[in-house]
């Protein structure tokens, strides 16, 4: 099993190997690979080990290899759906972004609990109250008040839905077999803080 | 140097030592540490020894001890000033959220160029225009459309800002001296649909 870092870093090696290919170029190695993901190549080649035998000892990767083997380890040849409740600033901003439902991910239905907001389209789909059915998806994304997140949590787990992708600053506690990943932006602000004071790179 | 993987968990540690001593406990090992932060217990001593010595064997750590060094790794003693640039829905998102801008991160400033969002009043600062002189801050917040981002970059870096966080969709150059860190929700459903794939934990 792959540890959350080196996921992490699966989708920054994929984006560069679709712009090699892009740029028709076949083949990369794993120092190209560092430069431009902003690692040391010794990381690289720990990571892409962790996918099985890729590439060869000074010839470097196969580029359509790289990216199709990536996107295996991602799951990205299968389509799935997702929901997305809590449609405010950060639910809006999420659903209008061309980068967030990417590779695969396909936007199946809005909720919310505002009167003023359900009924609206936003992002091409009409806000539906959360008080009804939940279409079924593979993940939920709660974007709702941390007062709230356990009780949308529940509706989304009992929806079967067994992914949940939660930005509320609220840990919520899940049934056996229910996938949680937390986002915190504030980490990311620590991590900027980091390098700044101590004049790394990003 | 720390490790970016390594940066990122430490406040994760933080807000574990502070929760253990908002219940008035004073020891904790690594083993108590790693099953709050999903980790293993290896990977929180080689984290922590990053930080010089902390622990003793067998005892595990002072929980106060603990927290005021991570505070002294992240920089957080000292107050420093954010600007917020594009104060569309996610920029309302973050500049309204209570967990985004934490530890010592203070709002000094927001920015736009949309007539209809200049001097409305956002999370208690009125919004200025883009074509003034720009607050000396420490970091600069890109909130802004992809197409814009660079210019956005610019204008920061003129202004002497030497952190950028970007949420932008795009890559930008910057000058010796200038940390940028990029943010990509899309990353965050990997991670979670690696897990979901793979049976794995959050
Ligand atoms: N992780 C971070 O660093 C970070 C950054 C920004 C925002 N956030 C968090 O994201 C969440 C959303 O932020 P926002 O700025 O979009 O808030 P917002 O108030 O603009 O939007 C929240 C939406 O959720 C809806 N809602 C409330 N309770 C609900 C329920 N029980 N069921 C369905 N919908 C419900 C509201 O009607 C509203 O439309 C908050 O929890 C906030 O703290 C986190
Ligand atoms: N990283 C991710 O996964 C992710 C997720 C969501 C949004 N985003 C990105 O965040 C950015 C903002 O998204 P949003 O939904 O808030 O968009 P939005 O359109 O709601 O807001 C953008 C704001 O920027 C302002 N703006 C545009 N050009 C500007 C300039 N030159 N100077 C100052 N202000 C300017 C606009 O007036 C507007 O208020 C976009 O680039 C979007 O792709 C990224």
């Amino acid at each position: 099993k792959l540890s959350e870092p080196t996921i992490a870093r699966l989708p920054v090696y994929q984006r560069i190997a679709e712009g090699w290919l892009a740029r028709g170029q076949h083949r990369i190695d794993s120092q190209q690979i560092a430069e431009l993901a902003g690692v040391t190549a010794t990381t690289v080649r720990r990571d892409l080990a962790g996918l099985g035998t890729l590439g060869t000892r000074g010839a470097g990767y196969d580029v359509s290899v790289l990216n199709d083997r990536i996107g295996e380890a991602l799951g990205h040849d299968r389509k799935y759906d997702v929901v997305v409740v809590g449609i405010g600033n950060l639910g809006r901003a999420l659903v209008n972004s061309t980068n967030f439902l990417i590779r695969g991910a396909q936007l199946a239905a809005l909720y919310d609990i505002d009167p003023e907001v359900v009924g609206t389209e936003v992002a091409g789909h009409v806000v539906r109250a959360l008080d009804g059915p939940i279409e079924p998806a593979t993940v939920g994304v709660i974007c709702v008040p941390a007062s709230a997140a356990q009780e949308v949590a529940d509706h989304l787990v009992a929806a079967q839905i067994h992914g949940l992708l939660n930005f509320a600053p609220q840990v919520i506690t899940t049934p056996l077999g229910t996938a949680v990943h937390y986002v915190d932006f504030s980490i990311e602000l620590q991590i900027l803080m980091y390098h700044l004071n101590n004049g790394t790179g990003p």
